[in-house]
């Protein structure tokens, strides 16, 4: 049956655990891929630009620290799953 | 490239490996070629060599598998992180793992080897015609079995080519059930079942018996695909089900609607509304071939490379026609050493008259004279393994090697030689490096503790490396990368110098280290130079070319791409 009120949008199931917000996609990014530690606290916004400019610089991108649109666009490219640094 | 930690690699040659299991989107004979070709990327290079064995423990184990896979690093759903592998060694290491909620294909599209028919075994071709309609995926039309079938040609009315498409009702792979189709319906744990389900699984993976009683026989075998099976969503590997319904309208083909990635998606079963089953559609797909191939060069000791083209760069990009990078080649060289290359090709017959090695006797024997001048291998830049400097002045490319240099032309390899006095008399035989300031245009060279400044005709030297406020320690300058503003650096390895042109002095602060601020190229370079704005380092008989934002954009070899050598 038809409902009444048409969403204009759908979320699908599997869309829930990619509804994470930019900042929170970049942060898991960094830690899975071992530019940023696990640990959070009062040095996250610090260690934040400190791993994306890690991660810029050895993807070959602009070194700016910030999460700009081509960063994202790297972040949610399909890649390799082996840790770009440590073990 | 880089290497692991401890450079780990493998302590024999002979390679072993075996694959545990298949991919539903992929017949098990095309991703046994993939997989044997993505090794011959490696053992073509190298002396190692890759043997599958089908009983004991390889060195590489391979498998597919969906989220938490049996190690502590699961996968995540479609997209996104494609496949992981572990650095040589026992156990798990070593081991490749492929995520099956990914559409594996050659990277062109749903890959779709037929069985049975006319056509042995060829792929199918979409779309093709038949009976006048073009088809772009397998059909039953035409048939009254349920069985899918394709065209192998673009025109089956015309050439009358086909084969029989990846369904369950052809083949199972993997399990017990020898292949054999499935058997509908069958009955597990006293349920009745009509289509391939996951039922009694946690791996998603869609199974079906193939006998009419699992319970009684326990005979079963995974369903492959079919060429319209859906990826992700929640009913991964269920065909899509034409025309469906969503919010009410009808589709009779694959839709975006509702979606903000317009992503194409679509029901698998008749009604969204009502059962909401979906998942995406068939789409280009992940190479199998590319992605094992960089994920074997994990297994064999190769880390991630920052070189974008390279294979082990982390992302994953399709190309058409691969050719193993030479970033990739040198890391997989440093590890294994170079293999022994392809079997030589036996000279032709030379129209050159040989000398006779005993001149006492005339010939009698006619030679032709003789049209092919020989070339003196000093002479012949393509026969130079490494040179001494390399340096672009008044924008052409300069080579200098053992008291002479040559000019590359418009096109092709330089062809002759010029001696080193005949247009810089002042110049020793062996220069280290040379440069041209671009503000001034004058022309630098640098042998040993020495340097020369040339003005046109006029030469200011040799003055000694102190002048410029060099310790005593640094022997030599190898290389130099100048600027538009003044300055230039001076490189000597793992150290550098900013020098600014006019003072004729090294700037404060400096030396630095190279592999700091000059990432991803090799710190030990014995050829620093601009070319066309690009910096270039050279090593051995590579090049690592880096932009101005110090970002390496292509490592090639000196001789083929720098030199133009055959």
């Amino acid at each position: 049956p038809t409902t009444n009120h048409k969403p204009l949008s759908v979320i699908f199931p599997s869309d829930i655990r990619s509804n994470l917000s930019d900042l929170e996609t970049a942060e898991k990014y960094l830690v899975r891929y071992g530019y940023m530690p696990l640990a959070h606290g009062e040095t996250t916004q610090v260690s934040l630009r400190r791993s994306l400019t890690m991660m810029q610089k050895k993807m070959g991108l602009k070194e700016t620290g910030q999460l700009d649109a081509e960063t994202l666009k790297t972040i949610n490219s399909p890649r390799c799953g082996v840790p770009d640094v440590g073990k | 490239f880089q290497t692991f930690e401890g450079d780990l690699k493998w302590d024999h040659n002979d390679i072993t490996y075996k694959i545990l299991n298949y991919s539903p989107d992929i017949d098990p004979e095309v991703t046994d070629d993939a997989f044997a070709r993505a090794f011959k990327v490696w053992s073509d290079v190298t002396p190692l060599t890759f043997t599958r064995i089908y009983d004991g423990e390889p060195d590489i184990n391979i498998l597919f598998g969906s989220d938490n896979h049996g190690d502590p690093y699961p996968f995540d759903g479609k997209d996104g992180l494609l496949a992981h592998a572990y650095p040589p060694g026992e156990g798990v290491q070593g081991d490749a793992h492929f995520d099956d909620d990914e559409n594996w294909t050659l990277g062109t599209g749903v890959v779709v080897k037929t069985r049975f028919g006319n056509a042995e075994g060829a792929l199918c071709h979409f779309p093709f015609v038949f009976e006048g309609q073009t088809y772009n995926s397998c059909t039953s039309a035409g048939r009254s079995d349920g069985h899918i079938w394709c065209s192998t040609t673009a025109n089956f009315d015309e050439d009358k080519k086909y084969g029989f498409c990846p369904s369950e009702l052809l083949y199972t792979y993997d399990g017990n059930g020898n292949g054999e189709p499935c058997v509908f319906p069958f009955i597990f744990d006293g349920e009745s079942y009509s289509s391939c389900t996951k039922e009694g699984r946690s791996d998603g993976y869609r199974w079906c018996s193939t006998t009419a009683s699992y319970d009684k026989d326990r005979k079963y075998g995974f369903c492959p695909n079919r060429d319209t099976s859906v990826t992700g969503g929640n009913a991964q590997g269920d065909p899509c089900v034409f025309p469906f319904t969503f919010l009410g309208k009808t589709y009779r083909q694959c839709t975006s609607d509702g979606r903000d990635d317009k992503k194409l998606w679509c029901a698998t079963t008749s009604s969204y509304d009502q059962d909401r089953k979906w998942g995406f559609c068939p789409d280009q797909g992940y190479s199998l071939f590319l992605v094992a191939a960089h994920e074997f060069g994990h297994a064999l000791g190769l880390e991630h490379s920052s070189v974008q083209d390279a294979l082990m760069y982390p992302m994953y990009k399709y190309v058409k026609d691969f050719e193993l990078h030479p970033d990739d080649i040198s890391g997989i060289q440093y590890l294994y050493g170079a293999g022994t290359g392809p079997q030589p090709t036996p000279p032709k017959p030379s129209k050159k008259p040989v000398p006779a090695t005993t001149p006492s006797t005339p010939s009698t024997t006619t030679t032709t004279s003789t049209t092919t001048a020989s070339v003196d291998p000093a002479q012949d830049p393509c026969k130079v393994k490494v040179f001494d400097a390399i340096a672009e002045i008044q924008g052409v490319l300069h080579f200098f090697k053992d008291g002479v240099y040559w000019k590359l032309p418009a096109m092709g390899p330089p062809k002759t030689s010029i001696p080193i006095s005949e247009t810089w008399p002042a110049l020793p035989s062996n220069i280290d490096t040379v440069f041209q300031d671009p503000q001034s245009k004058k022309i630098f060279f640098f042998s040993g503790r020495k340097f020369w400044q040339y003005t046109g005709n006029t030469v200011l030297g040799p003055r000694s490396l102190d002048k410029l406020g060099l310790d005593k320690d640094v022997d030599k300058i190898l290389g130099a990368v100048t600027r538009n503003n003044g300055k230039v650096l001076l490189f000597n390895g793992e150290r550098y110098w900013r020098l600014d042109v006019k003072s004729q002095t090294v700037d404060k602060g400096y030396p630095r280290n190279t592999d700091e601020d000059f990432a991803g190229v090799p710190s030990d370079s014995h050829d620093v130079f601009v070319y066309q704005g690009k910096y270039y380092f050279c090593q051995d008989f590579f090049f690592w070319r880096m932009t101005w934002r110090k970002q390496v954009e292509k490592v090639g070899y000196v001789k083929y791409d720098l030199v133009r050598c055959p």
